[in-house]
């Protein structure tokens, strides 16, 4: 997962 | 009525006005855009209802399997009242020519194909987003931790589909398989362009952000 870091993120993104 | 609500604003290409044109201009180009739309999609993806509801990693996976096909379905949808060019952003317009000279021809001769069968069909915009949550949720990834909860989502879309179908389209009961059976050539096209943008990047010419970087590795 450490490797999709921004998809990760912008997944846990609220908006 | 929810997935036409979630569908993205337009989206613009903005080359850059500085740089000489050239094929590597061009890439770079497409490559920004792709970058900036896959922040769109992702966004996207959590409107799709119950798309939400699945494990962070299924999400994940989902996307990384299925974000060139959303990205080719939305250009063969622009480019429907085209002859022969292919819209990748309201000012972004390649014909033949321009596609040749960019190393693409491969890639627009199979997105032209979609968009003939799609304006044969003459696909509706209810439709289109239908059939972009179910390449989403259809996306075979070899990931999925939870298929159960993947499969509830694919039998919703397709119920949506069907149910959009059977009220507007009672002329034709075949039609939510004929727009389903127009799938298999977005994957082969999907595939066939994750490969070419992934051999550009192995040959770094063109400058690629990192979102895209991460999605066509997670593809390989």
């Amino acid at each position: 997962k450490e490797k999709h870091k921004i998809l990760h993120r912008l997944l846990q993104n609220s908006t | 009525s929810h997935l036409l609500v979630a569908e993205p604003e337009k989206i613009y290409a903005m080359p850059d006005p500085t740089m000489p044109e050239s094929d590597i201009k061009a890439l770079t180009t497409l490559c920004d855009l792709a970058d900036r739309e896959l922040v769109v999609i992702i966004g996207w993806a959590k409107h799709i209802p119950g798309f939400s509801a699945l494990s962070l990693g299924d999400q994940m996976s989902l996307l990384q399997s299925a974000w060139m096909e959303i990205l080719i379905l939305s250009i063969v949808f622009r480019s429907l009242p085209y002859e022969d060019e292919l819209v990748y952003a309201e000012d972004y317009i390649m014909d033949e020519e321009h596609s040749r000279l960019t190393g693409l021809l491969d890639l627009y001769v199979s997105i032209l194909q979609l968009v003939r069968k799609y304006k044969k069909l003459k696909v509706e915009k209810e439709e289109f987003v239908t059939l972009k949550a179910i390449a989403l949720a259809n996306s075979d990834s070899m990931h999925i931790e939870d298929m159960e909860a993947v499969q509830k989502l694919q039998d919703a879309l397709h119920e949506a589909l069907q149910d959009y179908e059977s009220s507007q389209h009672q002329e034709d009961p075949r039609r939510a398989g004929k727009l389903l059976m127009t799938l298999p050539l977005l994957r082969q096209t999907a595939t066939k362009a994750v490969q070419h943008f992934y051999s550009i990047k192995v040959q770094g010419k063109v400058p690629m952000h990192k979102l895209f970087l991460e999605m066509l590795e997670a593809k390989v």
